[in-house]
């Protein structure tokens, strides 16, 4: 953990009183390798540790009898301050219904999360929209997901436009009553302009109210480009980050946040579709930090 | 990067940024920036072309040992077990094998072991019938061991040339899914001598550290024999697999670059690294 390799770091200190910038050097390296290791983007590390070290040096790190505690401290801080402090949820709208729409790189979990979207707001009698026209059973794995929460799908086959499929879904929903739609797209790449031009599109047409990007917990350095990229196409709203039950550290949630300023407001902790959870970022700090 | 720059401290650190963000790893990568930094200290060498080259051939050292091919059995049904976590690439990898296979005039057959995820086993359908191969199903919800041995019984009487086994996506923390996995692998064991003679870790290539985990954690569970490292059409280097390579020595034998059938290569761990140099 990180206390426990600055504890070594401070160690060394023992009988020689005040720290000197030495000290707080090797400190921030230790910083700065528990972040790589977590798979933080090696260019947010170097931002973030920059404003730990000035804080660091700033605080009273240098007087303490415990600097590794100190250290940890100012790190949680600057972590929180980063991924912000408390839970953002789903935005249900004045105006129903309430348009979701899921976007992400291939088996990240989009389709999971919209099931478990759509069981955690059960109450606005939802209804969750296939537009993954590509994988295969796709369209099928959705259905089975709505039958088993007894949510309605709006599905065309896989013969239809996306776009198109999304805007009926839509006026499907209107003259049914459905006070929130999740639309369930297919997995792309962030480089692949025809699919991601798709996406655009959808947007255009439809206007949804929240555009979730879902990212992988265990997404290494790359998930920084991904994530730009959805964003700067799509000005997603938030982020899902799903397979937090596994041992994936996570840090690819704080180069996400620090590339698009976009909140977590999920993670997904399990496959089943009660495993959703409100993001907690002083969770999050502890799992990154080890 | 490369060319004819001088070999300074900041190109040291353009070369190590390189290598962590291509998800190399902190380890691995100061493991192969030690010899290279001790190197540049004796001025043996003179320019980034140089530089490159070196490091080029340290990566190569620690793959090379690695890359292996699929290779079947010469008699008798081979058995190919794939494992990972959820949504690494599994199901669509073994669309690309039985698709490789058949084109060999090889005799497959595919067997529906992930009955627990919605849709599972109407994706394998779909892709077995793209492909044009039989598949052995179940009832979703069966319990995968029966699906196993029932598919296992088929290979053997329909003598066919080789058997691929899809599973249930899981991390590889959940002991109890892991535990599962072992079952399933002693049902093979019990049906066929030797089986499964194959069991592929497929890894997905935007994944980070946490590959390493799943490396050895599924290992100790089923002898792995080859890892398929997916999606590296994407913009994310793999580069986790020199980390596995070198601590675990697993054989990298396949790369999935792509969501059509024919979107499988043999693991080159030359064009691995000029890929990953970009
Ligand atoms: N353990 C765990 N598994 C998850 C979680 N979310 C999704 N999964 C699993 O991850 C795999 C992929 O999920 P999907 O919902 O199919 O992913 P997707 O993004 O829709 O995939 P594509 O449509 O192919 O891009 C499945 O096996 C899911 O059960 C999670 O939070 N925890
Ligand atoms: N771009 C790209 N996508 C891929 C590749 N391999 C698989 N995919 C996609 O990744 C997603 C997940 O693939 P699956 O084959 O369902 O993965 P899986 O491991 O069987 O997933 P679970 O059974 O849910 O654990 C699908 O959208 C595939 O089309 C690849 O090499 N490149
Ligand atoms: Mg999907
Ligand atoms: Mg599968």
């Amino acid at each position: 953990s990180l206390s426990d390799r600055l504890d070594g770091v401070f160690r060394k200190l023992r009988g020689y009183g005040k720290l000197n910038e030495k000290n707080i050097q090797d400190a921030m390296r230790q910083v700065r390798l528990a972040l790589l290791e977590a798979d933080v983007h090696f260019r947010v590390v170097k931002d973030f540790v920059k404003r730990v070290q000035e804080r660091a040096l700033g605080a009273a790190i240098t007087k303490s009898l415990t600097p590794g505690q100190e250290v940890v401290k100012v790190v949680y801080a600057e972590l929180t301050d980063l991924m912000g402090s408390e839970h953002k949820g789903l935005r249900i709208s004045s105006k129903p219904p309430t348009i979701v729409m899921l976007a992400g790189l291939q088996g990240s979990g989009k389709t999971t999360s919209a099931g478990k979207l759509a069981k955690l707001f059960s109450a606005q009698f939802p209804l969750l929209v296939a537009c993954d026209v590509y994988r295969p059973a796709a369209v099928d794995q959705l259905k089975t997901l709505g039958k088993q929460l007894g949510i309605q799908v709006y599905d065309e086959g896989t013969e239809a436009d996306p776009v198109d499929i999304a805007t009926r879904a839509v006026e499907h929903a209107k003259a049914v009553g459905h006070r929130l739609v999740i639309i369930d797209t297919a997995g792309r790449l962030a480089i692949d302009e025809e699919m991601m031009a798709e996406v655009r599109r959808i947007k255009k047409r439809v206007m949804p109210h929240e555009i979730l990007f879902v990212a992988d917990a265990m997404s290494g350095q790359d998930a920084v480009n991904v994530a730009k990229r959805f964003n700067d196409d799509l000005e997603i709203d938030g982020v899902i980050l799903t397979k937090m039950d596994g041992d994936a550290r996570g840090g690819a949630a704080l180069s996400i946040r620090a590339v698009t300023g976009k909140p977590i407001k999920y993670i997904g902790v399990g496959e089943k579709l009660d495993g959703l959870e409100a993001f907690h970022p002083t969770r999050l700090a502890d799992r990154i930090l080890g | 990067v490369s060319g004819g720059r001088a070999v300074d401290e900041d190109l040291l650190d353009d070369v190590e940024e390189l290598l962590i963000t291509a998800d190399v790893g902190v380890q691995t990568t100061f493991g192969m920036m030690e010899p290279l930094r001790r190197k540049v200290a004796r001025g043996r060498i003179e320019n980034s072309q140089a530089l490159f080259q070196e490091l080029k051939g340290l990566m190569l050292g620690i793959l090379r040992g690695s890359a292996a091919s699929l290779k079947l059995r010469p008699q008798g049904p081979t058995f190919i077990l794939v494992v990972g976590v959820n949504g690494a690439g599994k199901t669509t990898t073994i669309a690309k094998l039985a698709h490789r296979f058949k084109e060999e005039e090889k005799k497959v057959l595919l067997v529906a072991g992930d009955t627990f995820r919605a849709g599972a086993i109407e994706q394998l359908q779909i892709w077995a019938d793209r492909v044009g191969v039989p598949l052995i199903r179940q009832a979703a919800g069966s319990d995968p061991g029966a699906v196993v041995f029932d598919g296992a019984k088929a290979a053997l009487s329909r003598r066919v040339d080789v058997v691929i086994v899809d599973t249930a996506g899981r991390l590889q923390t959940k002991v109890n899914l892991m535990e599962e996995l072992k079952k399933l692998a002693r049902i093979l064991g019990r049906q066929a001598e030797g089986a499964p003679h194959e069991v592929l870790l497929v890894l997905d290539g935007t994944t980070g550290q946490n590959a390493l985990s799943q490396a050895k954690l599924f290992s100790e569970a089923v002898p792995v024999t080859g890892i398929v490292l997916t999606k590296l059409d994407g913009s994310s280097k793999g580069g986790t697999i020199l980390s596995i390579a070198h601590q675990m020595g697993l054989p990298i034998k396949l790369i999935g670059i792509g969501e059509r059938m024919t979107d499988l290569r043999d693991f080159d761990p030359d064009l691995f690294v000029d890929a990953l140099f970009g």
